[in-house]
């Protein structure tokens, strides 16, 4: 790391960059993160029913488990994405907090 | 018909009593019917799915068309019994109001 100052300004503008993409992800997963938990709402009322509410076929106990588990798998895996991009976000955030200091010293 | 004052009002209160039910009846009928046009609303936007966005499930077009049958024929039955039910409740409304012009003129 050198201590020229262009060099930092730039570096700062690159991380800034990362953090507004970052911080357009973390928007896009939460959503989708609520959008699984609607659907999950949804179907876990289907347990025990003997026909779709809305299609009006036969529902067999062992389909709806299979989609339970679907959308909770999927839940989980977004969930995780959304946690890994808060954290990059959250560790973007001190480097650039860090080096704006740097260059307040120089 | 005779024109006895006691007969007359004893056939008014029987007749509003009875105005009384139907009215009670028009309102369960129009709910009813509502909540098919619901159904319908939502069963229509189907056809032409490949699998029913609630439970998963395949869905075939003839499937599909049957169930907007189904709820369609319902729906005009449900309409029917709401006209005749709002027919017996103009004619009660009317005769109630004639009989009470006669009681008025004894
Ligand atoms: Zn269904």
């Amino acid at each position: 790391r050198t201590g020229n100052p262009e060099e930092i300004e730039r570096e700062i503008e690159e991380l800034e960059a990362r953090e507004k993409e970052i911080t357009g992800i973390c928007g896009e997963l939460s959503e989708k993160a609520k959008g699984l938990e609607g659907d999950l709402g949804k179907i876990k009322p289907l347990m025990g029913k003997g026909k779709c509410p809305l299609c009006g076929q036969e529902l067999k106990e062992e389909h709806v488990l299979k989609l339970i588990e679907q959308y909770t798998s999927d839940l989980e895996k977004v969930r995780l994405k959304l946690r890994e991009a808060l954290n990059e976000r959250g560790s973007l955030e001190s480097r650039v907090k860090s080096m704006k200091e740097k260059l307040g010293n120089i």
